[in-house]
Order: structure tokens, then sequence, then C-alpha cells
């Protein structure tokens, strides 16, 4: 089974 | 003031085609370089990365930067009204809650303004790190757009492999496996038509179909499409906008539990 990881996961808020 | 003209509405009608599916709403913002729109899905799997540089412009004002919210399906509505080959031009006072967008015939003979209200939205911009990616295949953007068609039949993910040989999209489901492979292209006549592949280390990830396809919808902007990818980051997806600047779309990879 694969999960699906967010975009926030790897780019930080500016 | 800004102010923002281009030559062809169609330009426009193609760029907003390409992220209305994806986003709803989106603030633009401008400047003297300028302008940018970053914003991510509503499930924030996906970010859309938009710039149109001022160069590209027939004409370009930005007294001072403004973000201007819209509402994209509504920029959509107003974008339907406009000939493709008719003159667009963007207006807003500082600090206007209203952008005026206008479209002029070729000949003049018909001119038409929509006055369309500003949102104020939350903006959450991302920062998004310089990365040395390990592959870059470019390949025809119409090839990548039948391959994601294709695939999503199959299942919900594909599996992008690369390597020197080549780029393999893979998708399994009930059905079975489906497998296509892409070899990078000898001399060709015309550039658009060729696939590259700029490797330095194998890489394979796995994404959702979905968004793939709703990235192929920019298809119209570019006859290149370039897909940058490194293990465990999301794989970028850019089409270049001729003269103008690029829409570049990351996607969160899929990732084993």
């Amino acid at each position: 089974q694969s999960k699906q990881m967010t975009i926030a996961s790897f780019f930080r808020k500016d | 003031m800004f102010e923002a003209r281009l030559g062809q509405a169609t330009i426009l009608k193609k760029i907003l085609d390409a992220i209305k599916d994806l986003l709803t709403e989106g603030t633009f913002d401008c400047s003297d370089s300028g302008i940018q729109l970053q914003a991510m899905d509503n499930s924030h799997v996906s970010l859309v990365s938009l710039t149109l540089r001022s160069d590209g412009f027939d004409k370009f004002r930005c007294d001072r930067n403004i973000s201007m919210g819209m509402n994209l399906g509504s920029m959509a509505k107003i974008l339907k009204c406009a000939n493709n080959e008719d003159n667009v031009t963007m207006k807003a006072q500082d600090n206007a809650d209203t952008v005026t967008i206008m479209f002029e015939s070729a000949n003049q003979e018909k001119v038409s303004d929509y006055e369309m209200k500003l949102m104020n939205l939350d903006q959450e911009h991302l920062g998004i790190p310089e990365t040395e990616y390990s592959c870059v295949v470019r390949m025809p953007s119409m090839e990548f757009a039948r391959i994601c068609r294709d695939l999503a039949q199959f299942s919900e993910s594909v599996v992008i492999c690369c390597t020197k040989e080549g780029v393999k999209f893979t998708a399994s489901g009930d059905v079975g496996t489906a497998n296509i492979k892409l070899a990078q292209t000898g001399s060709v006549d015309k550039e658009e038509e060729s696939v590259s592949i700029d490797m330095q280390e194998p890489v394979t990830l796995t994404f959702a179909c979905r968004y793939l396809n709703a990235f192929t919808k920019a298809t119209p902007l570019s006859t290149q499409v370039q897909l940058s990818m490194c293990a465990d980051v999301p794989l970028v997806v850019e089409y270049a906008i001729k003269d103008l600047g690029y829409i570049r779309y990351y996607l969160a990879p899929k990732i084993e539990d």
C-alpha cells in the first residue's frame, strides 16, 4: 500500500 | 495602477484552462517583473506555479505591487466572452477591490469590458527548495497527455521509472499491467517531436494519475513538456509559455507505507 504525500511535507511556508 | 495587455486572448484562455480544474481560486501577484500565481489544490497534493514575465506583454505597467485574489470560475466566464484574436487588457487601480478585463477586436470595432470583484484569499506561500534533479525528461506534450490518459484506465497510480535507456510509465490494476516505454530519440527534424533524457541517477517514483491528467490541461500551451524527478521529492511538470513564462506543476509522490 502506498501513501499519498502532501506538498506541505516537502515545501515550507515562506 | 496596474495594466497588462496581451495581443491575443487565446493565451490567457489556455492558461486559465490549465489551472481551473485544480484551483477554484488564486491570487495573482503583480509586480514590475510580471505576474505570478502560486497555489495548492484543495487536497494539498499538488502545487501550481505560474510565472508571466512583464517583458512578454505588449504593454505592462505596475506602479505598486498588488495581489489580486480571483475566483477562477468567474475569470473563465469572462474569458469565454473573448474571441481568440482579441487583444486583452487587465487593469486595476492601487488598492482596488475590482479588476477590469477588456477585450478589443483586431479592427477595434468591438470593445467590451468586464469588471470582476477581487477576493481576499488566505495566502499560504510556500518556499520551493532549489533541487538538483536526478532525471530531467523532455518529451512532446501531446505524447505525455496520451500516456497519462491511457494509463489512468488501468490504475489510480502510475510508476515513472527513468534510466539512461529511457523512461517507462507503468500502471497496474485489476485488468493487469500496462507499460509504456519511451526511448531517447536520435536526430529528429523537429525539436518539438524529440524525447530527451538528462540523467544523473536512475529514479523510480509513484504518482496519482488524476493529478497528472489535470496537468495535461496545459498541453495547448506548449509542444514540449519537461518532467524533473528526484527520489522522494515532488515531480515537476513544466510547460513553457512561449516568450511569456511558464507554468509548473509540483506533485507530491506516493510513498510505500
